[in-house]
């Protein structure tokens, strides 16, 4: 179960602190996954009481075309502020080694990123490699492959979705060194294996998939992998 | 069970912040789960004054009692004049039928009456739980405890991490952050945000 409660001591109207929280909700705790299984009970709760607004200010209202610059700057605050917290839960997953970022670009809408970037997040395929340290690339692409609404050819162009020849997947080194390409526009890559076991070895890693041609939409998720010591935790875990 | 923090995980836990002012924060025991005999289960945080506030829940379809009842203060309050939230471990108190929701109800007014406030039909406090799924809580033992937590509340950071460290369940380490901001049109003036959070399995969350 995730919990959360967040206070600040802005003044805000009572009918915007819905549309400040979903908004940055939706690229932050809605954008992690540990184990793929979401809780009876997860509840995010906010409170913003004006106790250090001066006289004159005036209650945050987040508008539908608010340009209001504070509603602007507060709403990056909040989103940052809650990527932050959610990236904490991440990192104490359960048997965790490491901290995985997905970033999906897709240059047909965030939606088509983000399914990609949630079915990679939960393969225990992927979880278990990177666990493993293995850099099975193979996984990661059949991950995006099934992904919910790219198998499917009811309401959505499915093969527009996802092209094979236009799929890339790279390894990102979160220690600022070189991408390490292993998937180019359908093309497997020639691996560096010395390279690809120096990056594992790193606590986080990001994994790019580049679905795109055009400008991209782009989708981050954020998961970890998955060990041993998740399925001790919680087969030993008594109800 | 030894709830020593990881040495890999230490950097993630503050030794000091900045807290939005006008909150207080506390943790205290009731015992929740019969096997936690001496750590604190319980946690309140609240502004003195009564204020705005919102919340995102699961969309599970078994919804926790908490989750409903504390969707049923915010709509009847239409998100203003809420005084805080009180949390529990040790329980989900999720799948628990009508009993559970007298008993997420109880809480909250349990709590209320701490700050002179007892209206049940018109409730200000928020409930979350979290643990096992159901099984009902020692409701006797977390009311009894409720007014040793009002009086345990503070604003150092110290009462801020015991919050923090109350609501954890499989969690290694607590988790709590804050920081100062300001906004354009009153760049002289300071603002603070705080917040913390729990979970390290069943976690997928998908809040609306």
């Amino acid at each position: 179960t995730l919990l959360a409660t967040v206070c600040t001591d802005v003044a805000i109207d009572p009918q915007s602190v819905h549309k400040f929280l979903t908004s940055g909700t939706n690229k932050s705790f809605n954008c992690i996954s540990i184990d793929g299984d979401t809780s009876t009970n997860d509840t995010l709760t906010f409170f913003a009481n004006g106790a250090a607004a001066p006289a004159d200010f005036q209650p945050l209202i987040h508008g539908k075309q608010s340009k209001n610059a504070d509603v602007i700057a507060f709403q990056a605050v909040l989103d940052d502020f809650l990527t932050e917290l959610a990236q904490l839960v991440v990192r104490d997953g359960e048997g965790a080694t490491k901290f995985v970022t997905i970033r999906v670009r897709s240059d047909i809408n965030y939606k088509a990123a983000k399914r990609a970037a949630v079915s990679v997040a939960c393969s225990s395929l992927v979880k278990t490699a990177l666990y493993g340290k293995d850099a099975n690339w193979g996984r990661i692409l059949c991950a995006v492959g099934y992904a919910p609404g790219i198998m499917s050819s009811t309401t959505i162009n499915a093969d527009r979705l996802v092209e094979p020849s236009r799929t890339s997947v790279s390894f990102i080194p979160s220690d600022g060194s070189e991408e390490l390409r292993l998937l180019v526009r359908g093309e497997p890559q020639e691996v560096d294996e010395v390279r690809a076991k120096q990056i594992l070895e790193m606590e986080d890693l990001e994994i790019l998939v580049r679905l795109e041609d055009g400008p991209p939409e782009e989708a981050v998720f954020w998961t970890c992998d998955f060990s041993h010591e998740y399925v001790t935790i919680n087969g030993d875990y008594r109800t | 069970a030894d709830r020593a923090i990881p040495a890999a995980k230490q950097k993630y836990v503050p030794a000091s912040g900045t807290y939005p002012k006008g909150f207080l924060a506390g943790s205290a025991f009731a015992g929740v789960k019969a096997s936690n005999t001496k750590y604190d289960d319980l946690a309140l945080i609240v502004s003195e004054k009564p204020c705005v506030a919102g919340a995102v829940f699961t969309q599970n379809v078994f919804k926790a009692a908490p989750v409903k009842v504390s969707q049923g203060i915010l709509a009847e309050k239409k998100g203003s004049d809420i005084r805080g939230v009180v949390v529990n471990s040790g329980c989900a108190n999720a799948v628990t039928g009508g009993l559970g929701n007298d008993h997420a109800r109880a809480m909250a007014a349990a709590t209320d009456r701490c700050f002179g406030h007892d209206n049940p039909e018109s409730l200000r406090t928020l409930v979350m739980s979290t643990g096992v799924i159901g099984q009902r809580l020692p409701i006797d033992k977390i009311t009894s405890a409720i007014p040793k937590l009002h009086e345990s509340l503070g604003s150092t950071h110290e009462h801020w991490l015991a919050a923090a460290q109350a609501i954890c369940t499989t969690d290694t380490f607590p988790k709590l952050i804050s920081r100062t901001f300001t906004l354009p049109s009153h760049p002289e003036t300071t603002y603070s945000i705080a917040g913390m959070t729990k979970g390290a399995g069943m976690i997928h969350p998908n809040m609306a």
